[in-house]
């Protein structure tokens, strides 16, 4: 909560601010936490390897893409954060027990098309959107 | 317990799924894809002109190989006659959501009507999901090059929906489309079934039954053959197939899991 404050001291909460973060850093490093930030790994799902070429026509397969990592301090802006993101960050250290982390979830999502069989031999192109993360962040 | 296998290279991680998880994976998979149980397609079939035009369109609309792979089909394919993709088809598939390929269900004895010169064909087309819209549907018959005729000779190639079956009566006789081609012409002839093929989704006891006439130029009825038209029994990258674009009318959402 933003509490009014004299016209004099007004670049005191940015101070306070910039020392929570550093303190909130130093508290995430002492603790442990992963530096590996929230970014884009690859998930290969391949019809190949799961025996599906008798009825899948294309594609071979699809680098789906997936998120994971930590949204934690420092929120670069590498991290694609919602300004939410930030916020909950900070909340989350002063009460870890009631407000979680940000997620570190996809941002933009890509569509793919694939083309099968059926039952009775029709072949079915079917487009399917949001299939494949093109980009991750926290939320 | 599962076998993990750091590839240097790539720097992927890659691990063998237990039989348990691989059989999760696949049924989450085929429940994305919207279907109860993986298809059992026929294996002869990979050859035939559907699967190839459907290739061809699923290819044009594969603006990002580099997301998609690359199929072994491309490759093993023969050079064969493709059904190429008109820019008709690639503005159809634009506005589509899906577009489905059926194959003509009657057999060779059925499809030459033995009191006639026409040949008939059926397309089962009942399996377009509930809460589709037809926006487009076409018949592709090929039309092989015919010696023994002059380069100026044209045919009329009609194509009727059979509306009634009667024993021992004339059938009713419906006609979609109408065109010509000439003696000399060698490729993929389309006809437009789009607002019939709307009215059979509706009416499914009707079951696209479909006639195809031919008429030399002085009207008189003779045989497909004669001009080149190739029929089921023919080799099976030239065998006439429907194919139907449609859009899904509403948005909708997956059951959560």
């Amino acid at each position: 909560s933003a509490h009014k404050g004299r016209q004099g001291n007004r670049s005191k909460p940015q101070r306070t601010s910039q020392d929570a973060m550093k303190a909130a850093e130093a508290a995430a490093d002492s603790l442990g936490f992963s530096k590996e930030g929230c970014k884009k790994h690859e998930l290969y799902v391949s019809f190949r390897d799961l025996g599906w070429q008798d009825w899948i026509i294309a594609p071979e397969g699809y680098a789906a893409y997936y998120c994971e990592g930590e949204c934690a301090f420092p929120l670069n802006s590498y991290m694609n954060a919602t300004n939410h993101a930030i916020v909950q960050t900070l909340v989350h250290f002063i009460n870890p027990e009631t407000v979680p982390k940000p997620c570190c979830a996809p941002t933009q999502l890509h569509g793919i098309s694939v083309l099968y069989f059926d039952d009775s031999s029709n072949v079915i192109l079917k487009k399917y959107r949001n299939m494949v993360v093109r980009a991750c962040g926290c939320h | 317990n599962s076998s993990v296998d750091v590839d240097a290279r790539s720097g992927f991680l890659h691990r063998r799924l237990r039989s348990q998880e691989r059989r999760e994976m696949q049924r989450e998979i085929l429940s994305i894809l919207g279907l109860p149980h993986r298809p059992r397609p026929h294996a002869r079939i990979k050859h035939n002109a559907a699967p190839v035009f459907m290739l061809d369109l699923y290819n044009t609309i594969s603006t990002a190989p580099e997301l998609h792979g690359y199929s072994y089909y491309e490759t093993a394919l023969p050079a064969q006659v493709q059904p190429a993709v008109t820019s008709r088809d690639s503005r159809f598939l634009n506005d589509a959501d899906t577009v489905m390929s059926f194959v003509n269900l009657n057999d060779e004895d059925e499809e030459v009507l033995s009191h006639s010169r026409a040949w008939q064909f059926r397309f089962d087309i009942s399996s377009i999901p509930e809460g589709e819209v037809i926006t487009a549907a076409e018949l592709r018959i090929y039309k092989d090059f015919v010696e023994g005729h002059s380069d100026k000779e044209t045919f009329i190639v009609s194509v009727f929906h059979v509306l009634e079956e009667p024993l021992n009566r004339e059938k009713k006789l419906l006609l979609l489309d109408q065109r010509d081609a000439w003696a000399s012409e060698e490729g993929w002839l389309v006809f437009d079934l789009t607002s019939t093929s709307s009215a059979w989704l509706v009416r499914s006891e009707q079951n696209l039954q479909l006639r195809l006439v031919l008429e030399d130029s002085r009207g008189q009825e003779r045989n497909p053959h004669l001009a080149g038209l190739v029929t089921s029994s023919g080799p099976k990258d030239k065998q006439p197939f429907v194919v139907v674009f449609f859009k899904a009318s509403e948005v909708r959402y997956r059951n959560a899991r």
